[in-house]
């Protein structure tokens, strides 16, 4: 499912980066291991980051996101 | 910390590796130091030796690669995914990719500091998967002031302990 409109306050190019960093980064969730609502793995990268779970795009969130990294995701697979 | 899903790991006390491919930002010298001082950051924890070959199969390949590259995980170009590594395991297992698109350095000057991402991703081909310990070596993002004479947190050694004991010291 993909990332709500209500999502974040973020512009469509950003929604889009948010989207593919979330399904290489947080493909699952981490403790059922299937596969979630785009909205869901926001929350585990979220919780990941000791931020608040609120499931809404944020400029931190963001920040994050287009930080360099490992390319290993996030929610071991 | 965290380990990967089933908890891999290598179970021979003599781990091996093999560098197959080089970035042109760095001598292939420089490149080797840096590998075996990345890898020797995790043996000083634990019973594990790391043997380089030269030639034919090896534990841990590494090697640097652009874009696609052959293990269904393409690099992105410069900035964002630096390098990636597979757990322990036969084939892939092991192996530690790194971007050359990057621009990497030895930690003297602006650029991706390799020894702090080869320390990195060779925790993944031990077996470790990301902290979310920030400062941590196995935290997911790079930080750009990482300097030349970081070390392992505490966090990163529970982890490698957790997987291997301890290397004992007498």
């Amino acid at each position: 499912l993909p990332l709500s409109q209500e999502a974040g306050d973020v512009s469509a190019h950003q929604w889009e980066q948010a989207q593919n960093y979330l399904r290489k980064f947080y493909p699952h969730d981490s403790k059922t291991k299937k596969v979630n609502s785009l909205v869901d793995n926001l929350k585990e990268m979220q919780k990941f980051f000791g931020l608040p779970m609120t499931g809404k795009l944020s400029p931190y969130i963001m920040e994050i996101m287009q930080k360099p990294r490992c390319g290993v995701p996030d929610v071991a697979e | 910390y965290s380990l990967m899903p089933n908890s891999p790991k290598w179970h021979s006390r003599i781990v091996t590796y093999r560098i197959v491919s080089y970035t042109s930002d760095l001598p292939r010298i420089v490149v080797d130091q840096i590998v075996k001082k990345a890898l020797r950051m995790w043996s000083m924890q634990i019973p594990l030796n790391f043997k380089r070959v030269s030639w034919g199969t090896a534990d841990i390949i590494i090697g640097f690669a652009r874009r696609d590259h052959g293990d269904s995980f393409p690099f992105d170009g410069p900035g964002n995914t630096l390098g990636h590594a597979f757990a322990p395991g036969p084939g892939l297992g092991g192996d530690a990719h790194f971007d050359k698109d990057e621009y990497w350095t030895d930690g003297e000057d602006a650029g991706v500091n390799f020894l702090f991402a080869a320390t990195h991703e060779f925790g993944h081909s031990l077996g470790l998967s990301h902290s979310s310990v920030p400062g941590t070596v196995m935290y997911p993002t790079y930080q750009r002031d990482y300097s030349e004479d970081f070390s392992l947190t505490k966090d990163d050694i529970a982890g490698i302990q957790k997987l291997y004991g301890k290397r004992n010291t007498l």
